[in-house]
């Protein structure tokens, strides 16, 4: 495992000329790093400036609303703490979102990897990073709303972004608060849970959490079913360390600091980045060797893997074996606790991590992210775009009723009571729908003239609506040409 | 919706149509009966 000494190229965007091209062209697809929340997430060259990327496959059956969601939001980040967007491209049936490669994978991938908790130290400097993040999403008024060590990524270097914003959202000045319950049950805020309306602080109570969590290797409650931990969180006091001996003051004032149950009173990412025990934190140097163990364990895994595959026919998923006896680092003497892998074993990490304590467990908890109210009803609010849709739905009343009706009243101020001197078949519109009694005062020959004229007059009808609807669609069809001409990438 | 507007045309037609050739044929046997 070779790790950069040197900072990388930041790269910001894919350039323009990357845009035109098929994705193939642009990049070499090196390995699949695992299954994120919405597809597969692979590693790719970036050809054009030897960049590592990250690639996530995503169908386009799957909700895109949500992936435009994941990719607005990524879209609008540019911070060092928050995983970048490069770009996206559609190829047949999927969507490559094109973003930052974390090459050590997520904090929890590593914790499982390595069948080992996080020092003090180790957790700190992620946390520092972490809080950096949260403080630009928040003041970008976002709210991350899964905040967990399966969301939080490491690069080779050791700096911790922020991951998978699937189920971020975006207060708005007029909507402060949120009511949608949405999260991973055990990292969400009682007020998450309590649907009372929550804001940005609600990711700093998954981050308390996400600090337990790292340390133990499991958030609070996880031994419990999810919808039980649901009813727990509100109404038991806020959740600690299970050996609060094994950790430094500093460590339990700041978890304490994250785990305030009013979230009024809880502090911001701000106020935490203030906090002693990330003040002192050390240079995220120091998650060097645990990358490097973490890589060297994995590739080591691969190779294994890959001979077995050579040796027999059997499948064997690396997460199958990774069921060795987890031990907390540093004052060790903790108790085993035995996890079962990933289901996944993605980069992303993103969520459904299955947890089992000890030998005797029955419990496995499936600790994936969950989205109780939609939001689709708050989008559609804000849009206000549905009474305009109503509208346009209604058909519209045909020209020829319009003029028909128009030729009528003349007709009736007239009061000829037959036919007509004008005669033009041209001329001759439809009588409005339930006035067909008006054919009975026409001559006989005006009712074979207009029988003779109906076919033509019909088809013009139609020719004049065909026209009239592809003056209305020549737009939207220029529109998308020119986004075709750049291969419908964005 | 182009295709719910053309569908009214095409009915409005047709029951136009239906309303003339049944004129017409009225018409027909009137002018048999009084002939």
């Amino acid at each position: 495992v070779q790790m950069r000494s040197h900072p990388r190229r930041q790269l910001k965007k894919l350039s323009e000329d990357s845009l035109t091209k098929q994705p193939e062209e642009v990049f070499d697809v090196l390995e699949k790093l695992g299954e994120g929340s919405y597809g597969s997430v692979f590693k790719a060259n970036y050809k054009e400036m030897g960049e590592i990327v990250a690639i996530k496959q995503v169908p386009v059956e799957s909700d895109l609303q949500e992936i435009i969601k994941e990719i607005s939001i990524m879209q609008q980040c540019n911070s060092p703490h928050v995983v970048r967007y490069y770009g996206s491209y559609f190829k047949n049936s999927d969507l490559w979102i094109v973003m930052e490669y974390c090459g050590a994978g997520s904090v929890s991938d590593i914790i499982r990897i390595r069948n080992k908790t996080l020092t003090e130290d180790e957790i700190a400097t992620i946390l520092q990073s972490t809080l950096k993040g949260l403080e630009y999403l928040h003041f970008m008024r976002k709210i991350h709303r899964d905040i967990k060590a399966g969301n939080i990524l490491l690069n080779s270097e050791g700096q911790a972004k922020l991951a998978d914003f699937g189920v971020a959202g975006q207060l708005t000045d007029t909507m402060a608060k949120r009511n949608t319950v949405i999260g991973t049950p055990f990292w969400m805020a009682p007020e998450v849970i309590q649907e009372i309306g929550y804001n940005c602080v609600a990711d700093l109570w998954s981050l308390g959490i996400t600090a337990i969590e790292m340390a133990e290797g499991k958030p609070p409650y996880a031994d419990i079913h999810p919808m039980r931990a649901i009813f727990m969180i509100p109404t038991n006091p806020p959740p600690t360390f299970r050996n609060p001996d094994l950790w430094s003051e500093a460590f339990q004032d700041f978890v304490g600091q994250c785990l305030v149950k009013n979230p009024e009173k809880r502090a911001t990412a701000t106020q935490l980045l203030q906090h002693p025990f990330i003040k002192s934190a050390k240079p995220s140097s120091i998650l060097r060797a645990l990358i490097t163990d973490a890589m060297e364990i994995k590739l080591k895994r691969q190779e294994e893997a890959e001979q077995r595959e050579l040796d027999d026919d059997d499948n064997s998923d690396e997460d199958e074996v990774d069921q060795g006896t987890m031990v907390r680092t540093g004052t060790g003497d903790s108790g085993t606790i035995r996890a079962v892998g990933s289901s996944t074993g993605s980069l992303s990490g993103t969520a459904r991590t299955m947890i089992e304590h000890d030998d005797t467990g029955t419990m496995q908890s499936q600790l994936g992210t969950m989205v109780i109210n939609s939001d689709d009803d708050e989008d559609e609010d804000e849009g206000g775009t549905m009474k305009r849709r109503d509208e346009t739905m209604q058909p519209a009343k045909p020209s020829f009723l319009e003029y028909f009706e128009q030729k009528e009243k003349e007709a009736n101020g007239r009061n000829d009571g037959g036919g007509r001197g004008d005669n033009k078949a041209d001329n001759r519109k439809l009588p409005c729908e339930g006035d067909l009694e008006v054919v009975s005062t026409w001559s006989v020959e005006e009712l074979r003239l207009r029988l003779a004229s109906l076919d033509p007059q019909m088809e013009q009808e139609i020719e004049e609506i065909r026209q009239r609807y592809q003056s209305k669609r020549q737009p939207i069809m220029d529109a998308i040409e020119a986004k075709k001409r750049q291969q419908q990438n964005f | 919706l182009f295709m719910k507007e053309l569908e009214h045309i095409v009915k409005s037609y047709e029951a136009y149509r239906q309303a003339l050739l049944s004129e017409v044929e009225a018409r027909k046997q009137r002018q048999q009966w009084y002939a």
